[in-house]
């Protein structure tokens, strides 16, 4: 199962050629194909299916199927590009190129946008934002007060909502992102640029994980 | 570091969620 199976001929769901991939996103050919070895590996791990669903995604991520976490949930809803609850080996790989570090910083800038405005008004509220912080606190050993907490995003929010309109719109948070390029650090996995190398064949990948 | 000196978006951005390295661990 998977999304490519070793003969090439039988495809699962939401595949698509990996030349075509290739050019759509900064992968080469070859990246793309170990990108597909690590799907199979991801979609298989409790349903083999072919399909990365919630779990499998947690899984990988926390090495606990049953770790929900606000983050990884919208990461998981962004991947999930076509909304119907699992995600796909193109949607994998076309998500996975924003997080190359050849991919254009504009797109970085516009996924995390969409990732921080939860409720997908077009713009980061107030009350997202302190979701989020109040979440990140959940699941680290941080522990703030009310108080701090208040006035962390105040200040943020301060800084951020140029025009004052009690919300960050997309080109305020750009740029805000550009005063404080760290932001988007997390938008660059530089393991992206090795991915051969760890998934250098099908066969032989197989090989090494028995 | 203070805490209130912390900028609301770069805490967040330490989540494990948002660490997808972690995908490509073996």
């Amino acid at each position: 199962m998977g999304c490519m199976c070793s003969s090439g001929i039988k495809h699962t769901p939401g595949y698509e050629d990996p030349a075509l991939l290739a050019k759509e996103t900064p992968f080469t050919v070859s990246e793309v194909e170990s990108l597909y070895e690590l799907f199979n590996k991801l979609s298989s791990s409790i349903i083999d299916d072919g399909l990365i669903h919630k779990e499998e995604f947690q899984l990988a991520l926390f090495r606990n199927r049953n770790k929900s976490n606000l983050f990884a949930d919208r990461i998981f809803d962004l991947f999930d590009v076509k909304r119907n609850g699992v995600i796909e080996c193109g949607e994998f790989v076309r998500s996975l190129g924003v997080f190359h570090p050849n991919a254009p910083v504009e797109d970085k800038i516009e996924f995390a946008f969409r990732l921080y405005d939860l409720r997908q008004t077009g713009f980061i509220e107030r009350e997202e934002l302190k979701e989020m912080v109040i979440a990140l606190l959940h699941e680290s050993d941080l522990v703030l007060s009310e108080d701090v907490i208040e006035v962390i995003v105040d200040k943020t929010f301060s800084d951020a909502d140029i025009k004052g309109d009690g919300k960050i719109d997309k080109e305020e948070w750009k740029q805000f992102v550009e005063k404080n390029p760290s932001l988007i650090k997390n938008m660059t996995l530089p393991y992206l640029k090795d991915i051969t190398l760890a998934f250098p064949s099908f066969v032989l990948t197989s090989e090494l994980e028995d | 570091s203070q805490p209130v000196t912390m900028n609301a978006f770069e805490l967040i951005s330490k989540s494990q969620g948002l660490n997808l390295s972690s995908l490509f661990e073996k």
